[in-house]
């Protein structure tokens, strides 16, 4: 009965970015110590 | 409106299907353990990232029911804004019929994410007000035969990564799955004793909080003990993120992570990462302080990679033991 969900190992955002050249942008814009954001954590 | 975080997506990697309508239409989505709503692009949007990404279009499902319940998905980056609508969501051979789920109409900052939407995994109450998470369905519907699931997140493999929902395949892990109760059943928390680099402790003094999160890359504390963590393996700033010298990797310490008295250690192969270029840069995420009084460390797939998880909701613990 277990049921098995295949996940596939993408390439990230960031080395998107990073290709493109966009990646110290997009960090400068969004003020999140690259890593996520709990400051908002409303609860 | 309903005001939620969700984790961060610049490092999110591992994707999965799954539908949604009748007829289904397909989406590429984060099983994440750190958020409980389920979203996905909709034929509503008018962002850039729409455009890129597979969207909803509720008009041609038959089963489709309109909330019209505005929901906000704040992010560390960005931003999901739209409304709820019920639908069959099918997830491998698990049918849920009437699952609330959100569709957006604005999206920011996604162009370039792998993934179409989120799929949440955490405790209803971590939820957007007046929704059930679609695990909780699941479990309510007596659709899997047990209130667990598991993650095997593969470091070497494109594919090999599996979410095992109902049950656990052990062949996945080595040794004894060590259970930990959950803290707060938020968030998959528990209780962590403490951090030690070269057997000396260098964080969690007083024990602290761990969040088991799929949903996030990178291993986030504290910023005060992130930058000494830094400052400690010889990470420095290039480009707003922090590199280190690739040929020194393999000197750096191993992190000691020490929960209900086990210890997992995390060797630097595996909070280094070398991108494409051939550049190496630290996995470490600072900020949690913001979250909470008390100290809080946020265990994400560079954690979870090393350690195979299981999430048992009938039990409130999560399972750690070293992947295969």
């Amino acid at each position: 009965c277990l049921v098995i969900i295949p996940l596939t190992k993408m390439k990230t955002m960031r080395e998107t970015l990073r290709e493109k050249n966009l990646l110290t942008n997009f960090l400068l814009n969004n003020n999140d110590d690259r890593s996520q954001n709990v400051a908002h954590d409303p609860k | 409106l309903s005001l939620h975080p969700l984790r961060n997506y610049l490092d999110l990697a591992y994707v999965g299907n799954i539908s949604i309508g009748t007829p289904p239409q397909q989406f590429k989505v984060v099983f994440d353990t750190g958020s409980a709503d389920l979203w996905v692009p909709s034929t509503y949007c008018d962002s850039v990232p729409c455009y890129t990404h597979n969207v909803f279009n509720p008009h041609v499902s038959t089963t489709f029911r309109l909330s019209g319940m505005p929901v906000d998905l704040t992010y560390g980056s960005g931003r999901m804004v739209g409304f709820l609508g019920y639908d069959t969501v099918r997830i491998g051979k698990l049918i849920d019929m009437g699952q609330p789920f959100g569709l957006s109409k604005s999206q920011y900052g996604m162009e370039h994410a792998p993934f179409d939407g989120i799929l949440g995994l955490g405790y209803p109450s971590l939820a957007t007000q007046g929704t059930t998470p679609i695990f909780d369905t699941l479990k309510r519907r007596s659709l899997i035969p047990q209130p667990v699931f598991a993650f095997y997140l593969s470091s070497q493999k494109e594919n090999g990564s599996m979410l095992m929902l109902g049950g656990v395949d052990h062949s996945y892990h080595k040794g004894k799955l060590q259970w930990i109760p959950v803290s707060q059943p938020h968030y998959w928390q528990i209780t962590m004793n403490r951090i030690t680099v070269n057997g000396v402790v260098f964080g969690c003094f007083r024990g602290c909080q761990a969040i088991v999160d799929t949903g996030t890359s990178f291993l986030v504390g504290p910023s005060r003990v992130v930058t000494a963590l830094r400052r400690l393996i010889g990470a420095r700033l290039v480009d707003n993120e922090y590199a280190v010298s690739c040929s020194y990797v393999a000197r750096l310490p191993t992190i000691v992570f020490s929960i209900n008295g086990n210890n997992y250690p995390l060797p630097p192969q595996a909070y280094i990462r070398k991108n494409l270029r051939g550049q190496c840069f630290s996995n470490f995420g600072g900020g949690t302080e913001n979250m909470s009084h008390s100290e809080t460390w946020i265990l994400g797939d560079v954690f979870l990679r090393l350690y195979f998880s299981v999430y048992d909701r009938g039990n409130n613990r999560v399972g750690l033991a070293p992947a295969v």
